[in-house]
């Protein structure tokens, strides 16, 4: 049975551009 | 269609927390993805709020604006309309909860602006 990582659930969301 | 979903959204699959845990990706909590953050050096859960949602390039797709983190930076992801979101307090939540439930037999929300979804940045990032 595969186990997934409970980071891969949720959306990696970061600004494109940095400051 | 753009992409297939990932299979780890099916009901039943088995998801392991930081702390070695593990659970059903039906039975996850908010506290779950907070805690398991807390423990990763490297992760970071941001809340983004759902700004806009406004039809994708092909008829299965939407695209979602958040507003991610105390920065309020505005990113936009084009996903299918069965896709996932972790809502806080509130559990999984997509654009076509009916399609979400159909394929993936994962009970869901509808996802409405002004939801607030669990998302991950990295720690240390600016």
């Amino acid at each position: 049975v595969p186990v997934f990582p409970w980071h891969s659930l949720v959306p990696f969301l970061a600004p494109t551009q940095s400051d | 269609s753009p992409v297939a979903l990932p299979p780890f959204f099916m009901r039943g699959s088995i998801i392991q927390l930081a702390d070695g845990e593990l659970k059903r990706v039906e039975d996850l909590k908010t506290e779950d993805f907070i805690q398991s953050a807390e423990i990763s050096s490297e992760l970071k859960i941001d809340s983004s709020t759902v700004e806009r949602i406004d039809n994708g390039q092909s008829p299965n797709a939407v695209v979602i604006q958040f507003s991610v983190g105390e920065l309020k930076a505005q990113v936009c992801v084009e996903v299918l309309v069965e896709y996932p979101f972790f809502v806080f307090g509130q559990g999984w939540s997509s654009c076509c909860p009916d399609r979400t439930t159909q394929l993936f037999e994962l009970s869901c929300a509808k996802l409405c602006v002004g939801d607030v979804c669990v998302s991950l940045t990295l720690r240390g990032m600016r």
